[in-house]
């Protein structure tokens, strides 16, 4: 005998009587036992069943078992009165084992027509932190948070613990917490039942700047507070709330503070204990905004877009001017403008303004001239018409034509050209006549 | 000009002093082109170089002329050839300036002859140039532009009066062709003269002026049943406009 190495389990297989779907021979009795890994359950599905039936399964039969826990005993098939059939219903293993038994006997009368079984079978994975452990009557699997994985589970501890060598069990253990998620929910340890005493427990709430952390502590706020003469104090327990460039916060008492909106994106809280006294602690969820810009304001012949009712870190605005005007910038003619809410609740640049655009001096017309007829400085819509030197040259089409300065900022005549106009030479006309000169006859 | 006034400063805006060794004239076209007679270009035979070639518009009064304009090239019509002095049929040449010249009361140009251009006879025209002009009974040089109003002649009464020169003994009388026509008065009297060569016998229609003839040829000026002869421009607008185009 060779000894073959363990082979891994597998997560699914199947299973056929003897010579299926021929008959299976008489006097047979095989074993199949199914494992998964640690960690799954083994779900078996018949997809076909025809074991001679009989009352209570005597002659011919399959027997399902979990170790020695007989999970169900088969025979007979779908349509057969005797029997025991087990349906659509898959058999699901309480651990990663199962055991199949097949036992025929010598005597089948109807031997030809019973073709045995097929199933298949898979591995399900077992929600161990919902599901009891099997046989294990000792508490939960673990002391405070149990996450399942596939296969298997794991432990872990509210802030303010950390887990033991074991895996399972949390001890108190509550400084360098660190909480950089956009919402959270923070508590004393052990609350909302009294922790062990003189605790230090340190929570930094630290998120990048431009947001905004408010903390909302729940109504149920306990913190031992000292009465004197200036009234309560917090001089043995307490919870300080610290926010950078800000004097610290040390609060106590049975009062809620209800919400406190820090205005910062970094919040410390220390919570200390000494070893009197008694403090349930607190629970607080804390939140997060972006930090606000102040309004745009509007931009004479321009548009700020898009339109809010207020402007946040990171939202961006940008800037259009109305058709014939340009955005300028410190004089300067810049082709796009946008600009975005920064961190520090400012916007990176100032809004531009919208200047009028001019099409430049309109260009000469040999023989002809140009004359403004409306605007001025060339600017858009300004009209100019062109005239050749009447008498001695005439435009060609014989009228004179006028152009606008269009918001591309060309000169174009109505019908949307931007060529200039010809003037042809007037030929053969003086303008001072032989026959005025002389009245003689 | 024989028989004629003195033009008035503006008038006759199209009128060329066409210097060559001589005095001729020429009529502005456009904006670089002077159209003339050939052979007040060829006077001394081939095409004289472009800087011998003197132009002055915008005057009537030779006295004050200004800078002559540059001449850039000459373009005489392929079909004239006068070698014998005698033949003037195609006697129409081009000369393109080197500088545009920007139109004004006093230069503009004469118009083409229109498409259907006809030179009925009786139709008035009016001839101008520098030439040769009377005072009293004597011919002098003048140097006022001068003009005359003389009608189109009937082709075939032209032609008989020289026909009637050369029964008469004359023989060196050149040849008159269909691209030429006469124009004048048969009490002589009105004409244009030596110095006129080259300048516009002008038509108007509508008011406005057209090129009919250039002053050609003649036998004598102002004389009784003679006349000018000039060079029929209708003929020849293809020939003047392709010249303008190809330059």
């Amino acid at each position: 005998c060779w000894l073959l190495p363990r082979s891994k389990p597998l997560m699914y297989g199947e299973v056929q009587s003897p010579e299926y779907p021929q008959p299976y021979p008489p006097n047979l009795e095989q074993r199949w036992d199914l494992s998964v890994p640690d960690g799954y359950q083994i779900q078996l599905t018949f997809t076909h069943m025809d074991i001679e039936a009989s009352a209570s399964c005597y002659y011919d039969f399959l027997t399902v078992l979990y170790g020695e826990r007989v999970l169900g005993r088969f025979c007979g098939n779908e349509n057969s009165a005797d029997g025991h059939h087990p349906g659509d219903q898959p058999i699901l293993s309480p651990g990663n084992r199962l055991t199949l038994i097949f036992k025929t006997d010598n005597s089948n009368p109807e031997r030809q027509n019973n073709v045995g079984f097929s199933a298949y079978y898979q591995a399900i994975d077992i929600d161990e932190c919902s599901a009891a452990t099997p046989g294990d009557s000792s508490g939960p699997l673990c002391d405070q948070i149990c996450l399942n994985t596939l296969g298997s589970f794991l432990c872990t501890c509210h802030h303010g613990y950390k887990l033991h060598s074991d895996q399972r069990t949390c001890t108190l253990s509550c400084v360098g917490g660190v909480f950089n998620e956009a919402e959270g929910t923070l508590f004393s340890p052990g609350y909302p039942v009294s922790p062990p005493h003189a605790i230090s427990c340190q929570y930094i709430i630290s998120l990048q700047p431009g947001f905004i952390v408010s903390l909302n502590f729940s109504d149920n706020f306990q913190i031992e507070s000292v009465d004197t003469e200036q009234g309560p104090v917090c001089l043995y327990h307490w919870l300080q709330v610290t926010v950078p460039d800000r004097d610290p916060m040390k609060l106590c008492g049975t009062t809620s503070p209800g919400v406190i909106v820090t205005n910062s994106n970094t919040v410390t809280l220390d919570y200390h204990t000494d070893d009197d006294g008694l403090s349930r602690g607190w629970s607080l969820e804390y939140s997060t905004h972006r930090v606000r810009c102040p309004l745009p304001g509007s931009i004479a012949k321009g548009r700020v877009t898009p339109i809010l009712a207020a402007y946040f870190y990171r939202d961006y605005i940008y800037v259009r001017c109305d058709q014939g005007y340009k955005l300028m910038m410190d004089g300067e003619e810049i082709e796009s403008f946008s600009t975005m809410c920064q961190s520090n609740g400012h916007w990176h640049l100032p809004l531009p303004e919208c200047h009028i655009i001019d099409c430049g001096k309109p260009e000469s017309l040999l023989n002809g001239k140009v004359d403004f007829l409306s605007g001025s400085d060339n600017q858009y819509h300004s009209v100019v018409q062109y005239s050749c030197n009447e008498p001695f040259y005439a435009p060609l089409g014989h009228e004179n034509v006028n152009y606008t300065c269009d918001a591309d900022r060309k000169w174009r005549s109505d019908n949307n050209i931007h060529v200039l106009p010809t003037c042809l030479p007037v030929c053969g006309r003086p303008t001072r006549s032989l026959s005025s000169t002389s009245y003689q006859r | 000009i024989i028989g004629g006034s003195s033009a008035p400063a503006d008038t006759i805006p199209w009128q060329v002093l066409v210097n060559v060794n001589g005095r001729g004239g020429g009529m502005v076209i456009a904006d670089r082109w002077i159209m003339t007679a050939a052979h007040v270009l060829t006077r001394y035979g081939d095409p004289p170089p472009t800087s011998s070639v003197q132009i002055h518009m915008g005057r009537t009064d030779i006295q004050t002329l200004p800078t002559p304009l540059s001449v850039a090239s000459i373009h005489i019509h392929p079909g004239y050839n006068n070698s014998d002095g005698l033949n003037y049929n195609n006697d129409i040449a081009l000369i393109k300036l080197q500088e545009v010249v920007t139109f004004r009361a006093s230069i503009m140009p004469l118009c083409l002859p229109p498409q259907d251009a006809a030179y009925h006879t009786g139709t008035m025209g009016m001839v101008s140039g520098f030439g040769i002009t009377d005072e009293g009974n004597k011919r002098i040089l003048t140097n006022m532009l001068k003009y005359v109003h003389i009608p189109v002649v009937d082709q075939q009464v032209c032609s008989q009066t020289f026909a009637k020169m050369k029964q008469q003994g004359n023989n060196l009388i050149p040849h008159l062709t269909d691209n030429m026509f006469c124009a004048g008065v048969p009490e002589g009297k009105k004409d244009s003269c030596q110095g006129d060569s080259g300048s516009a016998y002008a038509i108007e229609e509508n008011s406005q002026f057209w090129a009919a003839g250039i002053v050609s040829w003649g036998v004598e000026c102002g004389k009784k049943g003679k006349y000018g002869v000039y060079t029929k421009v209708a003929n020849y607008v293809d020939w003047v406009q392709k010249t303008m185009q190809e330059n």
